[in-house]
Protein backbone atom coordinates (compact mmCIF):
# COMPACT_ATOMS: atom_id res chain seq x y z
CA UNK A 1 0.00 0.00 0.00
CA UNK A 2 1.05 3.80 -0.06
CA UNK A 3 1.90 3.84 3.35
CA UNK A 4 4.62 1.11 2.96
CA UNK A 5 6.15 2.31 -0.13
CA UNK A 6 6.37 5.76 1.10
CA UNK A 7 8.02 4.01 3.98
CA UNK A 8 9.93 1.96 2.58
CA UNK A 9 11.64 4.88 0.44
CA UNK A 10 12.51 6.58 3.04
CA UNK A 11 14.03 3.39 5.14
CA UNK A 12 16.63 3.02 1.93
CA UNK A 13 17.56 6.86 2.72
CA UNK A 14 18.68 5.47 6.14
CA UNK A 15 20.28 2.50 4.97
CA UNK A 16 22.40 4.79 2.84
CA UNK A 17 23.07 7.19 5.57
CA UNK A 18 24.27 4.68 7.67
CA UNK A 19 26.29 3.10 5.02
CA UNK A 20 28.23 6.13 4.31
CA UNK A 21 28.90 6.40 7.94
CA UNK A 22 29.78 3.28 8.43
CA UNK A 23 27.46 2.19 11.44
CA UNK A 24 25.80 -0.93 11.27
CA UNK A 25 22.04 -1.71 12.29
CA UNK A 26 20.00 -3.75 13.70
CA UNK A 27 16.06 -3.51 14.26
CA UNK A 28 15.32 -5.32 17.91
CA UNK A 29 11.96 -6.91 18.07
CA UNK A 30 9.49 -8.89 20.23
CA UNK A 31 6.39 -8.88 22.28
CA UNK A 32 6.15 -6.49 25.21
CA UNK A 33 8.57 -8.09 28.14
CA UNK A 34 10.49 -10.80 26.49
CA UNK A 35 13.70 -8.54 27.27
CA UNK A 36 15.04 -6.24 24.70
CA UNK A 37 15.79 -3.08 26.98
CA UNK A 38 17.61 -6.25 29.51
CA UNK A 39 19.44 -7.58 26.53
CA UNK A 40 20.51 -3.97 25.48
CA UNK A 41 21.81 -3.44 28.81
CA UNK A 42 23.88 -6.98 29.11
CA UNK A 43 25.49 -6.35 25.63
CA UNK A 44 26.55 -2.41 25.74
CA UNK A 45 27.91 -3.02 29.28
CA UNK A 46 30.08 -6.29 27.45
CA UNK A 47 31.12 -4.25 24.75
CA UNK A 48 30.86 -0.58 24.91
CA UNK A 49 35.27 -1.04 25.75
CA UNK A 50 35.33 -2.37 22.19
CA UNK A 51 33.05 -0.72 20.18
CA UNK A 52 30.86 2.63 19.95
CA UNK A 53 27.46 2.23 20.55
CA UNK A 54 23.81 3.90 19.95
CA UNK A 55 20.75 3.50 20.92
CA UNK A 56 17.19 4.76 19.37
CA UNK A 57 14.19 3.40 21.86
CA UNK A 58 10.95 3.39 20.58
CA UNK A 59 7.71 3.04 23.14
CA UNK A 60 3.76 4.09 22.98
CA UNK A 61 4.68 6.17 25.93
CA UNK A 62 7.41 7.09 28.73
CA UNK A 63 11.50 6.74 27.99
CA UNK A 64 12.06 4.81 30.78
CA UNK A 65 13.73 2.52 28.65
CA UNK A 66 16.23 5.45 27.20
CA UNK A 67 16.84 6.10 30.99
CA UNK A 68 17.81 2.13 31.51
CA UNK A 69 20.31 2.93 28.60
CA UNK A 70 21.71 6.00 29.66
CA UNK A 71 22.96 5.30 32.49
CA UNK A 72 25.50 3.43 30.89
CA UNK A 73 26.71 6.30 29.30
CA UNK A 74 26.43 5.45 25.45
CA UNK A 75 24.03 8.22 23.04
CA UNK A 76 20.04 7.06 23.17
CA UNK A 77 17.36 8.81 21.63
CA UNK A 78 13.78 7.84 22.68
CA UNK A 79 11.10 8.02 20.29
CA UNK A 80 7.71 8.06 21.92
CA UNK A 81 4.72 6.82 19.56
CA UNK A 82 2.22 8.10 21.39
CA UNK A 83 -0.48 5.26 20.22
CA UNK A 84 1.23 3.34 17.20
CA UNK A 85 2.27 0.43 17.44
CA UNK A 86 5.41 0.16 15.51
CA UNK A 87 8.02 2.05 14.74
CA UNK A 88 8.27 3.79 11.27
CA UNK A 89 11.14 4.94 8.72
CA UNK A 90 10.26 8.95 8.88
CA UNK A 91 10.62 8.70 12.72
CA UNK A 92 13.96 7.18 12.82
CA UNK A 93 15.41 9.18 10.52
CA UNK A 94 14.11 12.21 12.34
CA UNK A 95 15.71 10.81 15.48
CA UNK A 96 18.85 10.38 14.10
CA UNK A 97 19.77 14.01 13.53
CA UNK A 98 20.18 13.79 17.90
CA UNK A 99 22.89 11.18 17.13
CA UNK A 100 26.38 11.52 15.87
CA UNK A 101 26.39 9.02 13.49
CA UNK A 102 30.10 9.28 12.30
CA UNK A 103 30.90 8.43 16.09
CA UNK A 104 28.78 5.04 16.09
CA UNK A 105 30.20 1.72 15.00
CA UNK A 106 26.72 -0.22 16.02
CA UNK A 107 23.13 1.16 16.43
CA UNK A 108 20.41 -0.69 17.84
CA UNK A 109 16.70 0.58 17.76
CA UNK A 110 14.42 -1.22 19.82
CA UNK A 111 10.97 -1.04 18.58
CA UNK A 112 7.82 -0.78 19.94
CA UNK A 113 6.79 -4.15 22.17
CA UNK A 114 4.75 -5.82 19.01
CA UNK A 115 4.84 -9.34 17.35
CA UNK A 116 2.50 -8.32 14.87
CA UNK A 117 3.00 -4.53 12.73
CA UNK A 118 6.33 -4.53 12.98
CA UNK A 119 7.75 -6.65 10.91
CA UNK A 120 5.80 -4.87 7.83
CA UNK A 121 8.01 -1.71 8.30
CA UNK A 122 11.45 -1.57 7.51
CA UNK A 123 13.60 1.51 9.31
CA UNK A 124 16.65 1.17 7.37
CA UNK A 125 18.26 -1.03 9.26
CA UNK A 126 20.59 -3.93 8.61
CA UNK A 127 19.59 -7.00 10.51
CA UNK A 128 15.89 -7.96 12.13
CA UNK A 129 16.68 -9.55 15.45
CA UNK A 130 13.41 -10.78 17.07
CA UNK A 131 13.32 -11.87 20.81
CA UNK A 132 10.81 -14.80 21.90
CA UNK A 133 11.18 -15.62 26.09
CA UNK A 134 10.55 -18.87 27.19
CA UNK A 135 7.84 -17.42 29.53
CA UNK A 136 5.81 -16.99 26.31
CA UNK A 137 5.16 -20.55 24.83
CA UNK A 138 6.88 -22.37 22.45
CA UNK A 139 4.80 -22.05 19.84
CA UNK A 140 4.76 -18.40 18.98
CA UNK A 141 6.99 -18.79 15.73
CA UNK A 142 3.97 -20.23 13.89
CA UNK A 143 1.40 -18.50 15.23
CA UNK A 144 2.86 -15.16 14.89
CA UNK A 145 5.15 -15.92 11.62
CA UNK A 146 5.48 -12.90 9.62
CA UNK A 147 7.94 -11.90 12.55
CA UNK A 148 9.84 -14.54 12.59
CA UNK A 149 9.72 -15.07 8.50
CA UNK A 150 11.27 -11.41 7.86
CA UNK A 151 13.89 -11.77 10.66
CA UNK A 152 17.62 -12.73 10.44
CA UNK A 153 17.87 -13.60 14.10
CA UNK A 154 16.24 -15.42 16.93
CA UNK A 155 17.58 -14.87 20.77
CA UNK A 156 15.43 -16.86 22.61
CA UNK A 157 15.94 -15.12 26.05
CA UNK A 158 15.01 -15.68 29.96
CA UNK A 159 16.71 -19.43 29.68
CA UNK A 160 17.04 -19.38 33.50
CA UNK A 161 13.59 -19.68 33.67
CA UNK A 162 13.16 -23.18 31.62
CA UNK A 163 13.33 -25.44 34.71
CA UNK A 164 10.15 -23.56 35.85
CA UNK A 165 7.98 -23.47 32.55
CA UNK A 166 6.27 -26.49 29.76
CA UNK A 167 8.62 -24.61 27.09
CA UNK A 168 9.70 -27.75 24.71
CA UNK A 169 13.15 -25.73 23.11
CA UNK A 170 13.18 -28.84 20.59
CA UNK A 171 9.81 -28.08 19.22
CA UNK A 172 10.41 -23.67 18.98
CA UNK A 173 13.04 -24.46 16.79
CA UNK A 174 11.39 -27.20 14.59
CA UNK A 175 8.74 -24.20 14.66
CA UNK A 176 11.11 -21.92 13.48
CA UNK A 177 12.78 -23.82 10.87
CA UNK A 178 9.41 -24.21 9.33
CA UNK A 179 8.55 -20.71 9.35
CA UNK A 180 12.29 -19.68 7.95
CA UNK A 181 15.07 -22.02 7.67
CA UNK A 182 18.16 -19.79 7.70
CA UNK A 183 17.12 -17.89 10.91
CA UNK A 184 20.00 -18.38 13.31
CA UNK A 185 19.08 -18.83 16.93
CA UNK A 186 20.57 -17.69 20.26
CA UNK A 187 19.86 -18.96 23.51
CA UNK A 188 20.55 -16.20 26.41
CA UNK A 189 19.72 -15.16 29.65
CA UNK A 190 20.02 -11.28 29.48
CA UNK A 191 19.67 -11.84 33.58
CA UNK A 192 22.46 -14.15 34.42
CA UNK A 193 24.66 -13.53 31.16
CA UNK A 194 24.00 -17.39 29.86
CA UNK A 195 24.72 -17.63 26.04
CA UNK A 196 25.75 -14.01 25.60
CA UNK A 197 28.95 -14.91 24.44
CA UNK A 198 27.85 -16.29 21.47
CA UNK A 199 25.76 -13.27 20.74
CA UNK A 200 28.37 -10.77 21.02
CA UNK A 201 30.65 -12.61 18.98
CA UNK A 202 28.24 -12.50 15.87
CA UNK A 203 27.63 -8.75 16.70
CA UNK A 204 31.18 -8.21 16.17
CA UNK A 205 31.84 -9.74 13.30
CA UNK A 206 29.01 -7.34 11.74
CA UNK A 207 30.96 -4.38 13.21
CA UNK A 208 33.22 -2.29 10.39
CA UNK A 209 36.17 -1.55 12.14
CA UNK B 1 -11.50 7.94 11.53
CA UNK B 2 -14.00 5.81 9.05
CA UNK B 3 -12.53 2.46 9.95
CA UNK B 4 -13.16 2.88 13.62
CA UNK B 5 -16.57 4.28 13.33
CA UNK B 6 -17.83 1.72 10.85
CA UNK B 7 -15.99 -0.68 13.15
CA UNK B 8 -18.79 0.76 15.78
CA UNK B 9 -21.77 0.97 14.17
CA UNK B 10 -21.00 -3.33 13.97
CA UNK B 11 -19.79 -3.50 17.50
CA UNK B 12 -23.29 -2.01 18.62
CA UNK B 13 -25.18 -4.33 16.56
CA UNK B 14 -23.20 -7.21 18.69
CA UNK B 15 -23.75 -5.99 21.52
CA UNK B 16 -27.84 -5.65 20.74
CA UNK B 17 -27.61 -8.96 19.80
CA UNK B 18 -25.83 -10.48 22.52
CA UNK B 19 -28.23 -9.03 24.97
CA UNK B 20 -31.43 -10.19 23.00
CA UNK B 21 -29.96 -13.54 23.61
CA UNK B 22 -28.71 -12.91 27.32
CA UNK B 23 -24.95 -13.90 26.51
CA UNK B 24 -22.20 -12.05 28.67
CA UNK B 25 -19.52 -10.97 26.54
CA UNK B 26 -15.93 -10.39 27.28
CA UNK B 27 -12.68 -9.60 25.31
CA UNK B 28 -9.67 -11.35 26.42
CA UNK B 29 -6.32 -9.16 25.86
CA UNK B 30 -2.81 -9.56 26.37
CA UNK B 31 0.64 -9.64 25.09
CA UNK B 32 2.01 -12.76 22.96
CA UNK B 33 1.88 -15.26 25.89
CA UNK B 34 0.45 -13.46 28.93
CA UNK B 35 -1.98 -16.74 28.80
CA UNK B 36 -5.11 -15.75 27.87
CA UNK B 37 -5.78 -19.85 26.56
CA UNK B 38 -4.39 -21.11 29.93
CA UNK B 39 -6.54 -18.66 31.73
CA UNK B 40 -9.55 -19.88 29.49
CA UNK B 41 -8.89 -23.61 29.94
CA UNK B 42 -9.17 -23.80 33.82
CA UNK B 43 -11.99 -20.65 33.89
CA UNK B 44 -14.42 -23.70 31.78
CA UNK B 45 -12.88 -26.49 33.62
CA UNK B 46 -14.06 -24.99 36.82
CA UNK B 47 -17.69 -23.31 35.40
CA UNK B 48 -18.71 -25.67 32.64
CA UNK B 49 -21.19 -27.23 35.45
CA UNK B 50 -22.80 -24.65 36.21
CA UNK B 51 -22.80 -22.17 33.21
CA UNK B 52 -23.25 -22.29 29.53
CA UNK B 53 -19.86 -21.43 27.71
CA UNK B 54 -18.65 -20.82 24.39
CA UNK B 55 -15.14 -18.88 22.68
CA UNK B 56 -14.34 -16.78 20.12
CA UNK B 57 -10.71 -17.30 19.01
CA UNK B 58 -8.69 -14.79 17.76
CA UNK B 59 -5.14 -15.42 15.72
CA UNK B 60 -3.39 -14.11 13.08
CA UNK B 61 -2.50 -18.35 12.45
CA UNK B 62 -3.53 -21.45 13.26
CA UNK B 63 -6.49 -23.05 15.08
CA UNK B 64 -3.95 -24.17 17.90
CA UNK B 65 -6.08 -22.57 20.47
CA UNK B 66 -9.18 -23.58 19.33
CA UNK B 67 -8.37 -27.10 19.75
CA UNK B 68 -7.03 -26.46 22.91
CA UNK B 69 -10.76 -25.30 24.06
CA UNK B 70 -12.32 -27.73 22.38
CA UNK B 71 -10.29 -30.27 24.01
CA UNK B 72 -12.70 -29.16 27.37
CA UNK B 73 -16.66 -29.94 24.91
CA UNK B 74 -17.51 -26.20 24.19
CA UNK B 75 -18.44 -24.39 21.52
CA UNK B 76 -15.69 -23.09 19.36
CA UNK B 77 -15.10 -21.05 16.47
CA UNK B 78 -11.20 -19.93 14.94
CA UNK B 79 -11.13 -16.66 13.45
CA UNK B 80 -7.71 -16.55 11.27
CA UNK B 81 -7.07 -12.78 10.48
CA UNK B 82 -3.77 -13.79 8.02
CA UNK B 83 -2.10 -10.69 9.27
CA UNK B 84 -4.24 -8.13 10.80
CA UNK B 85 -2.73 -7.49 14.76
CA UNK B 86 -6.56 -7.42 16.42
CA UNK B 87 -10.27 -8.58 16.01
CA UNK B 88 -12.69 -6.27 14.51
CA UNK B 89 -16.63 -6.21 15.29
CA UNK B 90 -16.96 -7.46 11.82
CA UNK B 91 -15.18 -10.61 12.11
CA UNK B 92 -16.85 -11.28 15.37
CA UNK B 93 -20.17 -11.35 13.76
CA UNK B 94 -19.21 -13.24 11.22
CA UNK B 95 -17.83 -16.03 13.91
CA UNK B 96 -21.16 -15.69 15.56
CA UNK B 97 -22.91 -17.50 12.71
CA UNK B 98 -21.34 -20.38 13.65
CA UNK B 99 -22.77 -20.54 17.40
CA UNK B 100 -26.20 -20.88 18.98
CA UNK B 101 -25.82 -17.80 20.98
CA UNK B 102 -29.20 -19.08 22.66
CA UNK B 103 -27.54 -21.67 24.24
CA UNK B 104 -24.68 -19.92 25.76
CA UNK B 105 -24.84 -17.62 29.69
CA UNK B 106 -21.01 -16.87 28.97
CA UNK B 107 -18.71 -16.08 25.69
CA UNK B 108 -15.08 -15.28 25.65
CA UNK B 109 -13.34 -13.62 22.66
CA UNK B 110 -9.85 -14.66 23.19
CA UNK B 111 -8.36 -11.57 21.07
CA UNK B 112 -4.73 -11.26 18.76
CA UNK B 113 -2.04 -11.42 21.28
CA UNK B 114 -1.27 -7.48 21.45
CA UNK B 115 -0.91 -4.89 23.82
CA UNK B 116 -1.62 -1.94 21.89
CA UNK B 117 -4.03 -2.03 18.63
CA UNK B 118 -6.91 -4.31 19.89
CA UNK B 119 -7.79 -2.07 22.38
CA UNK B 120 -9.17 0.59 19.90
CA UNK B 121 -11.72 -1.82 18.26
CA UNK B 122 -15.02 -2.23 20.21
CA UNK B 123 -16.16 -5.90 19.29
CA UNK B 124 -19.37 -5.62 20.86
CA UNK B 125 -18.49 -6.93 24.27
CA UNK B 126 -19.56 -6.29 27.60
CA UNK B 127 -16.42 -6.19 29.36
CA UNK B 128 -12.47 -5.77 28.21
CA UNK B 129 -10.52 -7.92 30.51
CA UNK B 130 -6.60 -7.33 30.03
CA UNK B 131 -4.26 -9.77 31.46
CA UNK B 132 -0.45 -9.07 32.42
CA UNK B 133 2.26 -11.36 33.68
CA UNK B 134 4.97 -11.40 36.22
CA UNK B 135 7.34 -12.40 33.63
CA UNK B 136 6.46 -9.53 31.34
CA UNK B 137 7.78 -6.69 33.53
CA UNK B 138 5.64 -4.38 35.96
CA UNK B 139 5.83 -1.52 34.45
CA UNK B 140 3.39 -2.42 31.15
CA UNK B 141 0.50 -0.50 32.34
CA UNK B 142 2.62 2.49 31.83
CA UNK B 143 3.89 1.67 28.61
CA UNK B 144 0.82 0.49 27.13
CA UNK B 145 -1.54 2.92 28.80
CA UNK B 146 -4.64 2.41 26.42
CA UNK B 147 -5.01 -1.04 26.74
CA UNK B 148 -5.14 -0.54 30.69
CA UNK B 149 -7.06 2.90 30.78
CA UNK B 150 -9.74 0.57 28.10
CA UNK B 151 -9.95 -2.15 30.11
CA UNK B 152 -12.97 -2.82 33.64
CA UNK B 153 -10.31 -5.82 34.80
CA UNK B 154 -7.14 -6.73 34.67
CA UNK B 155 -5.92 -10.33 35.63
CA UNK B 156 -2.38 -10.76 36.73
CA UNK B 157 -1.32 -13.98 35.96
CA UNK B 158 1.87 -16.74 36.45
CA UNK B 159 1.96 -15.23 40.49
CA UNK B 160 3.39 -18.79 40.45
CA UNK B 161 6.64 -17.20 38.89
CA UNK B 162 6.88 -14.49 40.82
CA UNK B 163 10.18 -15.68 43.28
CA UNK B 164 11.84 -16.27 40.32
CA UNK B 165 11.04 -12.62 38.99
CA UNK B 166 12.15 -9.02 39.79
CA UNK B 167 8.50 -8.15 39.53
CA UNK B 168 7.03 -5.60 41.84
CA UNK B 169 3.28 -6.24 42.42
CA UNK B 170 2.89 -3.02 44.25
CA UNK B 171 4.57 -1.36 41.96
CA UNK B 172 2.30 -2.51 39.64
CA UNK B 173 -0.38 -1.78 41.29
CA UNK B 174 0.22 1.61 41.73
CA UNK B 175 1.17 2.24 37.58
CA UNK B 176 -2.43 0.45 36.66
CA UNK B 177 -4.08 2.79 39.63
CA UNK B 178 -2.52 5.72 37.35
CA UNK B 179 -3.83 4.87 34.39
CA UNK B 180 -7.27 3.49 35.36
CA UNK B 181 -8.46 3.86 39.18
CA UNK B 182 -11.73 2.00 38.44
CA UNK B 183 -9.75 -1.61 37.26
CA UNK B 184 -10.63 -4.23 39.13
CA UNK B 185 -7.13 -6.47 39.41
CA UNK B 186 -6.85 -9.97 40.57
CA UNK B 187 -4.03 -11.98 41.02
CA UNK B 188 -3.90 -15.54 39.24
CA UNK B 189 -1.89 -18.83 38.36
CA UNK B 190 -3.89 -20.08 35.79
CA UNK B 191 -1.40 -23.27 35.70
CA UNK B 192 -1.61 -23.52 39.55
CA UNK B 193 -5.20 -22.15 40.02
CA UNK B 194 -4.13 -19.94 42.78
CA UNK B 195 -6.29 -16.71 42.83
CA UNK B 196 -8.97 -18.01 40.32
CA UNK B 197 -11.27 -18.03 42.73
CA UNK B 198 -12.19 -14.47 43.18
CA UNK B 199 -11.99 -14.49 39.29
CA UNK B 200 -14.82 -17.06 39.03
CA UNK B 201 -17.17 -15.13 41.70
CA UNK B 202 -16.60 -11.87 39.69
CA UNK B 203 -17.17 -14.33 36.06
CA UNK B 204 -20.29 -15.54 37.97
CA UNK B 205 -21.71 -12.27 39.13
CA UNK B 206 -22.18 -10.86 35.57
CA UNK B 207 -23.53 -14.14 34.25
CA UNK B 208 -27.57 -13.95 33.94
CA UNK B 209 -29.36 -16.92 35.15
N1 LIG C 1 14.51 -14.29 34.48
C1 LIG C 1 14.82 -13.45 33.47
N2 LIG C 1 14.17 -12.27 33.41
C2 LIG C 1 14.50 -11.45 32.39
C3 LIG C 1 15.47 -11.79 31.41
N3 LIG C 1 15.55 -10.77 30.52
C4 LIG C 1 14.67 -9.83 30.93
N4 LIG C 1 14.04 -10.24 32.06
C5 LIG C 1 13.01 -9.52 32.82
O1 LIG C 1 11.87 -9.35 31.97
C6 LIG C 1 11.20 -8.12 32.27
C7 LIG C 1 11.07 -7.29 31.02
O2 LIG C 1 12.36 -6.99 30.52
P1 LIG C 1 12.62 -5.78 29.51
O3 LIG C 1 14.04 -5.87 29.09
O4 LIG C 1 12.18 -4.49 30.11
O5 LIG C 1 11.65 -6.17 28.31
P2 LIG C 1 11.37 -5.37 26.96
O6 LIG C 1 11.25 -6.35 25.86
O7 LIG C 1 12.38 -4.30 26.78
O8 LIG C 1 9.94 -4.71 27.26
P3 LIG C 1 9.18 -3.53 26.43
O9 LIG C 1 10.24 -2.57 25.95
O10 LIG C 1 8.24 -2.90 27.38
O11 LIG C 1 8.46 -4.21 25.29
C8 LIG C 1 12.07 -7.43 33.34
O12 LIG C 1 11.49 -7.69 34.60
C9 LIG C 1 13.41 -8.11 33.22
O13 LIG C 1 14.13 -8.15 34.44
C10 LIG C 1 16.13 -13.06 31.52
O14 LIG C 1 17.00 -13.46 30.71
N5 LIG C 1 15.76 -13.85 32.56
N1 LIG D 1 4.09 -20.66 35.21
C1 LIG D 1 2.96 -20.31 34.60
N2 LIG D 1 2.86 -20.46 33.25
C2 LIG D 1 1.69 -20.09 32.67
C3 LIG D 1 0.59 -19.57 33.40
N3 LIG D 1 -0.40 -19.29 32.51
C4 LIG D 1 0.06 -19.64 31.29
N4 LIG D 1 1.33 -20.12 31.38
C5 LIG D 1 2.19 -20.58 30.29
O1 LIG D 1 2.43 -19.49 29.41
C6 LIG D 1 2.54 -19.97 28.06
C7 LIG D 1 1.57 -19.21 27.19
O2 LIG D 1 0.24 -19.48 27.64
P1 LIG D 1 -1.03 -19.25 26.68
O3 LIG D 1 -2.22 -19.47 27.51
O4 LIG D 1 -0.90 -20.07 25.44
O5 LIG D 1 -0.86 -17.70 26.32
P2 LIG D 1 -1.77 -16.81 25.34
O6 LIG D 1 -1.89 -15.47 25.96
O7 LIG D 1 -3.05 -17.52 25.03
O8 LIG D 1 -0.86 -16.71 24.02
P3 LIG D 1 -1.31 -16.19 22.56
O9 LIG D 1 -2.73 -16.64 22.33
O10 LIG D 1 -0.37 -16.83 21.60
O11 LIG D 1 -1.17 -14.70 22.59
C8 LIG D 1 2.27 -21.46 28.11
O12 LIG D 1 3.51 -22.13 28.13
C9 LIG D 1 1.54 -21.64 29.43
O13 LIG D 1 1.73 -22.92 29.99
C10 LIG D 1 0.73 -19.44 34.81
O14 LIG D 1 -0.16 -18.97 35.53
N5 LIG D 1 1.94 -19.81 35.34
MG1 LIG E 1 12.16 -2.27 26.47
MG1 LIG F 1 -3.90 -18.00 23.22
ZN1 LIG G 1 -0.22 -2.08 14.22
ZN1 LIG H 1 -3.11 -2.95 14.58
Amino acid sequence: RKVLKKNDEIAEENRNTFGNQGVFVINLLSSPGAGKTTLLERTISRLRGEVKLGVVEGDVQTDRDARRISKLDVPVVQIVTNGACHLEAKLVQDALASLVLADLDLLFIENVGNLVCPASFDLGEHKKVVIASTTEGDDKPIKYPNMFHVSDVCVLNKIDLLPHTDFDTAQFENFTREINPSLTIFRTSAKTGEGIDSWLAWLKSHVKK
